[in-house]
């Protein structure tokens, strides 16, 4: 794992934060619930809360899709590339590139579109910007920076862990591991 | 574009798939080495500038693979744990054409991105380990 430099983090009294989507995407409800349970698993293992509120302007993270050129000198590339970027803390910004064919649910390993990507994947990735880690040479690790479309990757990996511990230290209720409330790894095809 | 359910995309996607993505056009520099000239050299440079791995954002990148190029791909390598050869072999080139963040590897000329050490590359290759 790695932090950004200076290792911003969010202070000590903000740790119940706030978010809202960019009200001209016109998300659905579906696509919504894909961030809370990406916020989830950040919040599973640390004393951070996350809670989605209307008012975008006063939220603490901010998420929206965007396409090309978006104001913010990271302009977007259209199909694969570039799938998304967040800013360090406490900027709250999380952008996704519109033009990307977002999976939301589903078995996206056998999407028959070569380009299709794993929504929640790089949401939970962009969050763990959103809180201060960097990238990580780990490829099992949520900060890796690439994903090949048509996968999967939700769960943090020991790496993600001890660093965003690191920062913000333990939910007291974390009994140490991440996929036994969950139902992910669906290709494992056995316990959940 | 957003699909519910991956039964929901529909034809015209399937049929637009095999667009290229923006980075694949790097694919055609597999073999190439230090000390030769290609053209398109240059937005592969302006790849690794964008990712932190070359540090200066000149006007105008050259077309040369240079010491320059050779030292972005050596830190690429190192951070992506790949065979650290500073050329575009095939392992190398597969990495640096999937889809990925947008945010930096390096940042302010600095990667703590391989186990937690700052590092920086000489040309030569060898690993130095900064006070910071």
């Amino acid at each position: 794992f790695s932090f950004f430099p200076g290792t911003p983090r969010w202070p000590s009294n903000r740790q119940d934060l706030t978010y809202s989507f960019l009200p001209a995407n016109g998300l659905t409800d579906e696509v919504k619930a894909v961030f809370t349970s990406a916020f989830q698993k950040w919040s599973t293992v640390t004393p951070l809360t996350f809670t989605q509120v209307d008012s975008y302007s006063s939220a603490d993270i901010t998420i929206g899709f965007y396409t090309g050129d978006h104001g913010d000198g990271e302009p977007f590339d259209g199909v694969l590339g570039t799938l998304a970027h967040a800013f360090s803390p406490t900027s709250g910004r999380l952008h996704l590139d519109g033009d990307e064919n977002w999976v939301v649910s589903g078995d996206v390993t056998k999407a028959s579109v070569s380009t299709a990507v794993d929504l929640e994947s790089v949401a939970v990735h962009e969050i763990g910007h959103l809180l201060g880690l960097g990238h990580s040479s780990v490829e099992d690790a949520i900060m890796y920076p690439s994903i090949t479309s048509r996968t999967r990757k939700v769960e943090l990996a020991d790496d993600d862990i001890q660093g965003i511990q690191l920062l913000y230290g333990t939910n007291p209720n974390y009994n140490g591991s991440t996929t036994s409330n969950t139902q992910e790894r669906e290709s494992s095809g056995g316990d959940p | 574009r957003f699909f519910p359910n991956i039964t929901d995309i529909p034809p015209w996607i399937k049929n637009n798939a095999t667009s290229k993505a923006p980075w694949d056009a790097f694919n055609k520099f597999a073999g190439c080495r230090p000390g030769e000239k290609r053209e398109g050299l240059s937005q592969l440079k302006q790849y690794f500038n964008h990712f932190g791995y070359i540090p200066n954002s000149p006007s105008n990148f050259s077309e040369d693979f240079d010491d320059e190029l050779e030292k972005a791909l050596k830190s690429y390598q190192q951070n992506f744990k790949l065979n650290v050869t500073g050329q575009l072999d095939d392992q190398t080139l597969q990495q640096i054409v999937r889809p990925r963040c947008g945010n930096a590897d390096v940042i302010n000329g600095t990667s703590s991105m391989n186990s937690g050490r700052s590092s920086s590359f000489h040309t030569t290759g060898h690993l130095h380990t900064t006070a910071h």
